[in-house]
């Protein structure tokens, strides 16, 4: 564990508590994509498979199960809170994510470090997060307004993958073998899908008002 | 690479 992981982990458990926090204290989804919150609740649920199997360390199983419960009970709101599911813009989230399931699956399926259920698995995983962002960055364009807790959450959310990248650099010079290109190139993806949002993000800091 | 320190990430 260094500096850069453990802040990336801390900034991708912000960007969760924010949602959460938008979604429970305002009763209000307003902006947010049940797409994207369903693909991120299918990435925790492929990548966490040896949960129960594989035991790293209290902190990691701890950080594994916040993500699982939050993910699965943000979409669970959004779906079926009374309140809540009806701030819910249907119609301006239609990104068609089901497309971006099935060809990150092929994918895992073609290109993975073991030919194994829980490694191909894991792999798609990595996969389904670098893409996981766009239906949520579309359905942005479209509300429109980044000025709020979505705009925190995405700010977050683009945050804590950028540091993971600072952690492989840290950790390929620290650590010798330490090489997992399937990941570095995932992350790298994931991370550059944020630029344009981190572009205009920024600029709304610079300009101090809401940016279109 | 051992299985372990690549699976020790989130």
């Amino acid at each position: 564990m260094n500096i850069f992981r453990l802040a990336g982990d801390m900034t991708h458990l912000a960007s969760v508590l924010v949602l959460l926090l938008k979604i429970h204290t305002i009763k209000s989804c307003a902006g947010v994509s049940l797409r994207t919150q369903e693909l991120y609740a299918i990435v925790f649920a492929t990548r966490y498979l040896d949960i129960f199997t594989s035991f790293v360390s209290v902190y990691n199983t701890f950080m594994k199960l916040v993500f699982l419960g939050s993910s699965f009970s943000i979409v669970w709101y959004m779906r079926y809170h009374k309140a809540v599911h009806r701030t819910y813009d249907r119609e301006q989230d239609t990104f068609r994510h089901w497309f971006l399931v099935l060809p990150c699956l092929v994918l895992a399926l073609l290109i993975h470090e073991k030919f194994t259920f829980l490694e191909v698995l894991w792999t798609f995983s990595l996969y389904l997060e670098a893409v996981a962002i766009l239906p949520q960055l579309v359905l942005l364009q479209r509300t429109r307004n980044i000025d709020n807790l979505t705009g925190q959450y995405i700010f977050l959310l683009g945050g804590y993958r950028g540091l993971y990248i600072l952690n492989w650099i840290y950790r390929y010079f620290t650590e010798p073998h330490f090489v997992h290109w399937i990941t570095w190139i995932a992350g790298l993806v994931q991370t550059l899908l944020y630029a344009d949002f981190f572009y205009y993000y920024f600029l709304r800091f610079i300009g101090g008002r809401g940016v279109e | 690479s051992t299985e372990s320190d690549s699976k020790d990430e989130l």
